[in-house]
């Protein structure tokens, strides 16, 4: 079978933040994200900026290398092309947003170099 | 309705702390 997001990316499904509100996932905005990091204690947000994508040899998949937090340390993933992730200021963005409205109706831009992601490191992991 | 915590939808991109 073929490999899956999971089911939290469909449009409608409920999300619970840091305060526990209920949001639904196509109305998530960046502050959002920022606001349930602080009140979090043990999460924080980075800015995770796409330096290339490139294609892969697994089927529908890419490789995002990323320039991560200030440090700008170099991390790579290999994602599926439809996966959706959080743009600041921009909202949800995947290598194939047509793929990703497709299969989970979620309204998607698509991700670029140069965009800058959201995403999470724990705090004081020294 | 099963009920997702907001941090699952974010991908943690830890630099490796193996120092």
């Amino acid at each position: 079978p073929a490999p899956s997001l999971p089911p939290y990316f469909m449009k409608g499904s409920i999300i619970q933040l840091a305060d526990g509100e209920l949001k639904r996932v196509e109305d998530l905005r960046t502050e959002d994200f920022i606001q349930s990091a602080e009140i979090s204690g043990e999460l924080k947000i980075d800015s995770s900026t796409v330096e290339r994508i490139d294609g892969s040899p697994a089927p529908n998949s890419a490789i995002i290398q990323f320039a991560v937090g200030e440090h700008r340390v170099q991390v790579s993933v290999e994602v599926l092309v439809e996966y959706p992730f959080f743009v600041f200021g921009q909202g949800w963005s995947s290598c194939c947003p047509d793929r990703t409205t497709q299969l989970f109706e979620l309204s998607c831009a698509k991700l670029s170099v140069g965009d800058v992601c959201i995403s999470l490191t724990l705090k004081n992991l020294k | 309705v099963p009920v997702f915590p907001w941090h699952s939808l974010v991908p943690f991109l830890a630099p490796t702390q193996s120092d």
